[in-house]
This record gives C-alpha cells, structure tokens and sequence, in this order.
C-alpha cells in the first residue's frame, strides 16, 4: 500500500497546476524511491516529468509498484478543498481504485478526507536518454516567465542563442521584433537572482513560444530555473524542488527555417 | 515556414 505525508498541500496544488494544462489523465508511478510522473501532451510536443522523492513526504511508504490513473482535473478540484498550510495524506491500496486524500489542518482540529475514482491509463513511456548539454542557464524562475510572457504578444516562437556573449531570447513577428540579452550574473545579497551560464559550445534553437509560457506556470515552485540546450535536442526546463525532487519540461525545438 | 517537431522522435520508448 501507498502512504505518503506532504507537511504542505501546497506542494501537490502548485505541481498539479503548473501541468495540468499540458497534459489531462496520467499516471503517478509509486515505488520505494517516491512518486513518478511522465507524459507528454495531446499533440506530442511537450514531455512533463515529475519526480517527488520519498525524502520529500514525512513519512513514506510504498511497498510495491503502484500507478495511479488519475485525471488531473479531478485532482484539481479535491486539492482545491485543501488550504495550502494542510498536511497532506495520500494513501492507497495495492491494486486500488480509488487514491484517498487527507487534509489536516495543523492550527483546527479539521481532518477532511476525499477519494478520486483511478483510471486506467496506458500510456507510452519514453526513455530519456543522459545528456551532456553544450548550454545550461540558470536564472530567476520570474525573469523566464517575464521574458517569455513578453514575447509571446509578439510572435509565436522564441529563438534561444547561447555563446560567450551571453543568452539571447530573440523574436520576430508581424508587428515587428524583439530581443532579450542577459549575461552572467551574481547577486551576493540575493543569489535567487543569479543567472549563470554553463556554455561548452554555442547554441541556437527556436521554440513554441505557446509551450514555454505553459511550463512557467512552474514558477511559483521554485525561485529559479534551469534551461538547458543542445543543438538538435529537446530542450529541458528545470524546476528544482527540495530533497532532489523536480518539475521537469521538455520541448522539441522547431525544424528548418 | 519552421515544422515543430514531436517529443516522441527524440526519445525512445522505454
């Protein structure tokens, strides 16, 4: 049987909404080493990749391999029940139909209690492969979004080029253009607002704007974000949590010009 | 015109 204790709903609320406007129905892979989730949306752009370890719950037991099939926006609705100080149960069985939630509210002596009916899901799992990436930029989650949000209402693709200079966002559309250049950066005082690039050779890729401004709804999970890029490769966007779990996106680049 | 490529043709089914 699956039980896992979040000390914070938030957590779970904050994941679930950054992604469930990807993707709808998918599996959490429970096991020993935490809850796993991977999927890619309807159109097979985008893969979301969730890890939440068991160090992230207090306690965590999972004895055996368990999926649980569930639709996001049911989930959705349950954790909107939850307020975002609650502790947070989950608890299933071994070959469940049901996942049972359990909000406790540490200041009241509330315990509510809800079960979301599982689905079967069967759904194709990718191997994603280790990649050594010519280009890792680290920088404020808020800064991303920003720059994401901001070219979108020009065009509908953002080019990324990464080189000593620095990491360009650029993008033209019909209204006109616009560009973006940070360099490296160190903030002694506020270290969240660091941006840091790890360049081993020059990058440039171009990306659906309309997924990127998707994956910053991310931003609220961690302070900052990590982009990494390879010529030809997906393109992976980091959200790092505590306890070495993570928010992961990846991206196809756009082909041909 | 740039084609968007899919997720799936870059990583394998595991």
């Amino acid at each position: 049987m699956l039980e896992a204790r979040l000390e914070q709903a938030n957590l779970l609320k904050k994941v679930v909404d950054a992604i469930k406007d990807l993707v709808q129905d998918c599996n959490f892979d429970c096991n020993d080493s935490g809850i796993a989730l991977q999927a890619m949306d309807n159109s097979h752009v985008a893969l979301v990749s969730m890890m939440l370890k068991s160090e992230s719950f207090s306690p965590f037991r999972c004895d055996r391999n368990i999926a649980l099939g569930i639709n996001l926006g049911s989930l959705t609705k349950v954790l909107r029940c939850a307020q975002n100080e609650d502790i947070l149960t989950l608890k299933a069985e071994d070959a469940p139909d049901v996942v049972n939630l359990v909000f406790e509210s540490a200041e009241t002596d509330r315990i509510s209690e809800y079960d979301i009916k599982l689905m079967d899901i069967d759904q194709e799992h990718l191997g994603i492969p280790e990649t050594e990436y010519a280009a890792t930029i680290t920088m404020p989650s808020a800064e991303f979004q920003r720059i994401c949000r901001d070219l979108s209402a020009l065009s509908e693709s953002v080019s990324i080029e990464c080189s000593k200079e620095g990491v360009k966002f650029n993008c033209q559309g019909d209204i006109g253009s616009g560009s973006i250049h940070l360099r490296s950066h160190t903030n002694v005082d506020k270290p969240e607002l660091n941006v840091e690039i790890d360049l081993t050779e020059p990058v440039s890729l171009t990306f659906s704007l309309k997924y990127l401004v998707n994956f910053c709804k991310a931003s609220g999970l961690s302070n900052q974000v990590k982009l990494c890029l390879s010529n030809e490769v997906p393109l992976l966007v980091e959200y790092a949590l505590s306890n070495n779990s993570y928010l992961r996106f990846y991206l196809a680049p756009k082909i041909g010009d | 015109k740039q084609g968007q490529g899919s997720i799936a043709s870059f990583f394998k089914k595991a």
